[in-house]
């Protein structure tokens, strides 16, 4: 649908140490995506940059499916949700 | 915690123990992901805590009713995570809700645990005279970092943890420098693999335990069913819930004098001799009457008001309780009696309401007295807190079973832990909150204990990795209960406990200090793992950020460098290699001692293993064959190493499975 989720892209072992630059690449994709730096911003929830690489963002499904497509990702997910045990 | 170190042999009045040779942990950090914080509980206080570890790069983050001087040289680092909660749940009212949109516990769910695994001294503590004692952490001098992803839902009476915020909260506590990572929480069966970023905890820890974090786990309240086990990567410690051996006498005194002893945490008034009833149609109207606890508000109130109930229920949650105290009381009555199997989450009941749990068998007596007395009475006296003999130790029936439903070959729970009726700090806005404390069950409570006791070992040896960690708890865990009695699982029926249900037993902190030989694993362990569980090349190689190949062919899971051997599909033969590491005295000789499961043949080779100066690691193979002639279920032995210091101890299950990939329900 056309709805936006919470999608977690999970990009594996970072490439790179600075944290700065791993995030800078995460909001390259994603405005690579989006076609624009303020819609990637607006849709960036959280990027995952010191212990490995990823990013969490507001997408569509179908944007969704076009980032699983890109070679350096391994996986896209819609969040969800642990409980306490 | 008042029993729980005590019963573990961690008692801080031995001059001479693993707690005093560690400095309790100082200079180890505990991150906990989980409900937050509430950082002026007296067991974060930091008398005595030396300065900051050096390695700390975290912080405090401000926030609602938090600030940075919230913390202390105990309490390091708290920061919360809720873009992802938010991003999902735009309809949840930041102002209006009762949790803090900060660090700041409003459950008392992260309090408790963190409490567990590294809260200072707190003198004589108890729960309204319940459980008293000297409340401590298990690293009483480690330092606490508070990452909270999970929030309180008004609305749903619950809490909910989005995993974008979990993985944030991982990825801040590797680059904020904690050492160990304990986690609460869990997700639902079907299990995903652990290369599918849908087990986000699984893939996280996978590079926290890369960098040398040890990560803890829960293994989950969903048992007694097998195959329930939860967070089962084989890079995370899977922890189970025993009890202690201490328990909540409530004495049920009938009419005939009889006197049952049920559990309870009733700490109100004595109830003197009321009536008591069992609500059933005696065949005299057309009224719907009904004994069973979940439907006792079918009941006409008057056959309850003024009286206490007896009741019956299949359900072992806490919540069977809960209602059925809260019907009998809007119905007047005065308490409730549970006939039930035992669930192990004797959560007080609000008001000092007498609710008290007993047997299907003392049950049955109560009811039998009811049906043969005109006027049936009863009187509940209050609960008391009876410590050691004849108290004995048992796997909760809420703690989640194995075998791993994703991968069966590798074991969990890995090992077991008290998490039943644990008095810890809690926030004081948690409606059980007594003076800051409260009294909680659940593996929850468990793996902190887990946490507390690697953070022990992780400063005495602090250049361990993490399945060396696990190894050591794993091979020197205690299989019987401190009086030397088997440990039993609770369930349907009552058994003696196996590895599927506390791994390779209850954490035995003092042995595990001094391992002798450990089943060490390293990232390419965990490849070996990955591609001999049929992952495929690409995604291993992404996940580890290394291009990586697996052989062919693929290598056996069986091989995986376990501390255990768990074989769920055994036809005919099969051989397997183990590696073991020396890290007891440098010369040293070990004889093998094998205690085959029933029917099984297990031969290993060398049976001696010689190390010195030169030779710190062998391997040995491990020629399994099975004499049965039917699929059969597990049958468990034990694979022993010793060199009459250590019994390095590993638990050997295996199932023969004749005719292959069989579900059997004849």
């Amino acid at each position: 649908s056309d709805e936006s989720k919470v999608h977690i892209v999970y990009l594996g072992e970072k490439q790179h140490d600075d944290p700065e630059f791993v995030s800078e690449s995460h909001h390259q994709m994603l405005s690579s995506l989006l076609g624009s730096k303020v819609d990637a911003h607006e849709s960036m929830v959280y990027s995952y940059r010191h212990g490995f690489s990823g990013f969490a963002a507001k997408l569509t499904e179908s944007q969704a499916k076009k980032l699983a497509d890109s070679p350096e990702v391994v996986h896209v997910m819609a969040d969800s949700f642990y409980e306490l045990a | 915690t008042t029993r729980t170190w005590d019963y573990l042999g961690l008692s801080v009045a031995n001059p001479n123990n693993l707690l005093n040779d560690t400095n309790m942990g100082d200079q180890v950090i505990i991150g906990f992901i989980d409900t937050g914080v509430w950082p002026e509980s007296e067991s974060f206080n930091d008398n005595g805590v030396g300065p900051i570890p050096s390695h700390w790069k975290g912080g405090c983050e401000s926030g609602e009713k938090f600030i940075s001087t919230n913390c202390n040289r105990k309490l390091i680092g708290a920061k919360y995570f809720i873009n992802g909660f938010l991003a999902e749940n735009e309809g949840f009212n930041t102002t209006e809700s009762r949790d803090y949109i900060s660090a700041r516990d409003f459950i008392g769910h992260g309090t408790h645990t963190a409490s567990i695994a590294g809260g200072s001294f707190v003198p004589n503590i108890s729960y309204k005279g319940l459980a008293g004692g000297n409340l401590r952490g298990g690293a009483p001098r480690a330092r606490i970092a508070i990452y909270k992803a999970c929030w309180y839902v008004d609305q749903l009476g619950a809490v909910a943890c989005s995993s974008s915020d979990i993985l944030k909260a991982m990825d801040e506590s590797m680059h904020d420098g904690v050492d160990v990572l304990s986690l609460s929480l869990g997700a639902q069966i079907p299990l995903y693999p652990e290369t599918d970023l849908r087990d986000r905890i699984a893939t996280g820890a996978f590079h926290a335990v890369a960098k040398g974090i040890i990560v803890v786990c829960a293994g989950g309240n969903s048992g007694p069913a097998a195959q329930t086990v939860l967070n089962t990567a084989p890079w995370i410690i899977t922890v189970a819930a025993t009890t202690l051996d201490r328990s909540f006498p409530t004495p049920i005194t009938l009419g005939n004098r009889k006197v049952i002893l049920g559990q309870a945490l009733y700490t109100g008034q004595e109830l003197g001799f009321t009536s008591l009833v069992y609500p059933e149609n005696a065949g005299f109207t057309n009224e719907t009457f009904s004994g069973v606890c979940e439907r006792l508000n079918l009941n006409p109130n008057r056959t309850m008001a003024g009286k206490v109930v007896l009741c019956f229920t299949t359900n072992t949650l806490f919540t069977a309780v809960s209602r059925a105290a809260s019907y009998v009381k809007a119905a007047g009555g005065l308490g409730v009696i549970i006939a039930r199997n035992p669930g192990y989450n004797l959560t007080p009941c609000r008001d000092d309401f007498p609710c008290v749990a007993i047997d299907y068998e003392l049950g049955t007596d109560v009811l039998l007295y009811i049906r043969s007395t005109r006027s049936p009475v009863v009187k509940i006296q209050p609960s008391r807190t009876l410590v050691g003999q004849p108290v004995g130790t048992k796997v909760a029936t809420f703690s989640s079973r194995g075998p791993n439903s994703i991968s069966p070959a590798i074991l969990k729970p890995d090992i077991g832990a008290p998490g039943v009726s644990i008095l810890a700090a809690t926030s004081p806005d948690s409606n059980s909150s007594v003076g800051g404390f409260d009294i909680l069950a659940g593996t929850s409570m468990a793996a902190p204990v887990v946490a507390g006791v690697v953070a022990l070992l992780k400063a005495l040896h602090p250049n361990w990795s993490p399945a060396a960690f696990r190894s050591a708890i794993v091979t020197t865990a205690w299989r019987t209960d401190p009086f030397g009695e088997q440990i039993f699982a609770e369930g349907s029926s009552r058994k003696v406990a196996d590895p599927f249900d506390y791994g390779g037993g209850i954490v035995n902190p003092e042995k595990a200090a001094d391992p002798g030989l450990i089943y060490d694993m390293g990232p390419r362990d965990y490849i070996l793992y990955l591609c001999s569980a049929g992952y495929n090349d690409s995604s291993i190689t992404q996940l580890v950020g290394n291009v990586t190949v697996c052989s062919t062919p693929k290598t056996s899971v069986l091989d995986v460098n376990l501390p255990s051997i768990t074989i769920p599909d055994l036809k005919d033969e099969v051989t397997l290699t183990r590696t073991v590491t020396n890290v007891g005295t440098v010369d040293s000789v070990y004889k093998v001692v094998v205690e085959p499961p029933l029917g099984i043949q297990v031969v290993v080779a060398p049976e001696t293993l010689v190390f010195n100066s030169k030779t710190k690691n062998v391997s040995f193979t491990v020629r399994v064959s099975t004499t049965h002639k039917i699929n059969t279920g597990f049958y468990f032995g034990n694979l022993i190493w010793t060199d009459s210091m250590h019994n390095v101890t590993i638990p050997v299950s295996v199932r023969t499975q004749i005719l292959q990939n069989y579900y059997d329900e004849n």
